[in-house]
Formats: structure tokens, C-alpha cells, sequence
């Protein structure tokens, strides 16, 4: 554990604090892709699917449960408890074009020919775009609630930081996980634009609009 | 030899 995989760490946790935060005091989940959502879920499931058989450390357990049950939670309460304030109708980009190629991707490119191994390879090529349709969304509405980009900006900031631990952990172990790095630098690339717009927009105090 | 991935990563 190196002080830039924390901080990677709690960014992310940050960033679902941040989310569900923002349902609960605007009692909304306006301007939330539920497909984005859904589709966390789906990478966590995949990933931690290991919970069953290995045992890393207290701190990976208790994280990887955490992310699992707050995933779900948020589409608990996207899908019930704030129903009526979420529009279909803007959450339109078709996510069998990511969880297709992913599970394609993760047949031929991945460590091991193995059941655990590809469904681990898949939630990695996922977790990279996932964020497509909360994107996507933004970019048809134009805009965005300040609360909305502060979760965006500490989702983009976690794997944003594991680029230096990976980089750390290279130096100091000698370790090189190329799936995850490719995927992670593709993650963070897809971040750029919304981060230049949050920096020289919303940390100004302006309201996060998109040109038209 | 197992895959070179790290294990302990989220």
C-alpha cells in the first residue's frame, strides 16, 4: 500500500459518498446514469467474485464489500425509492456495445484461460467505460449539477491516482499488471475532457455547462 | 506461475 493507492482508494470511496449525498439531500437521482450505475455493479460483482475464495487483507475485504453494497444500494434507490425523478428517456446509450466488446476483449486478451480470470479481465475492460453512458447523458443535456461533477471529478481522480502507484509499484516491486494499466490509462483518458471543464469551469464557481 | 497481476488492487 502506497500513499497514491490511498488516496486512489478513498477518492473513490469519496465519490460514492459524494452520490449518494446528492440523492438523498435533493431527494433526486436527476442527471445520474442508472446504466452507469447498473453497469458498476456489474464490474464489482465480476471482480470481487474472489471474496469467496481468497482472503488479501481486512482492509481489501471490508473495501470490496463496501463497494458491492453501495453499488447496489445506489440502484436500489435509482430503480425505487427515487424512481419518478430519473428520465429513460436521457440514458440512452446502448451498453451491450460495452459489455459485448468487453467480454470479447477479456476471451482473448487476459492472464489465464480461466472462469475467475476473464470475469476479473472483463470488470477491468468494463470499469474503463462504464462511465460512457453518465457521459453521454451530460453531453445531450448540456450540463450538470455542481454535486453531480464533484462525484464525477472524485471517480475520475481514483483511477486517475492508481497511475502513480502502478508507476510506485513498478520502482519498488518490480511489478507491472499491464491489463490493468492500459485499462486504467484508457479510464482516466476518458476523463480529460469532463476534468478541464471542471477545473476551469466549476472550481471557479460556475455552473457546468457544455458549449452548444 | 500466476498471472502478473496484482491481487491486492480494488
Amino acid at each position: 500500500m502506497n500513499i497514491f493507492r490511498l488516496l486512489g482508494d478513498l477518492a473513490h470511496l469519496a465519490s460514492i459518498f459524494i452520490l449518494v449525498h446528492k440523492m438523498h439531500t435533493t431527494r433526486s437521482c436527476r442527471g445520474i446514469s442508472f446504466k452507469t450505475q447498473a453497469l458498476y455493479v456489474l464490474v464489482f460483482l465480476t471482480r470481487y467474485i474472489d471474496l469467496l475464495y481468497t482472503w488479501i487483507s481486512l482492509y481489501n475485504f471490508v473495501m470490496k464489500v463496501f463497494f458491492i453494497s453501495s453499488s447496489g444500494y445506489i440502484l436500489y434507490l435509482m430503480k425505487y425509492r427515487f424512481r419518478p425523478t430519473h428520465d429513460p428517456s436521457l440514458d440512452t446509450f446502448k451498453v451491450e456495445y460495452l459489455v459485448g466488446p468487453c467480454f470479447v476483449l477479456a476471451l482473448i486478451f487476459n492472464y489465464r484461460f480461466e472462469v475467475t480470470e476473464i470475469l476479473w479481465t472483463f470488470s477491468i475492460y468494463l470499469e474503463a467505460v462504464a462511465i460512457f453512458p453518465q457521459l453521454f447523458m451530460m453531453q445531450r443535456t448540456g450540463e450538470a449539477e455542481t454535486i453531480t461533477t464533484h462525484y464525477l471529478a472524485a471517480l475520475g481522480a481514483y483511477r486517475a491516482l492508481y497511475i502513480p502507484n502502478w508507476i510506485y509499484r513498478y520502482f519498488t516491486e518490480g511489478t507491472v499488471d499491464p491489463i490493468a494499466v492500459v485499462a486504467g490509462i484508457v479510464q482516466t483518458g476518458l476523463y480529460l475532457d469532463f476534468f478541464y471543464v471542471y477545473v476551469t469551469k466549476v472550481l471557479q464557481g460556475q455552473k457546468f455547462e457544455l458549449p452548444a | 506461475a500466476g498471472p502478473p497481476r496484482a491481487h491486492d488492487e480494488l
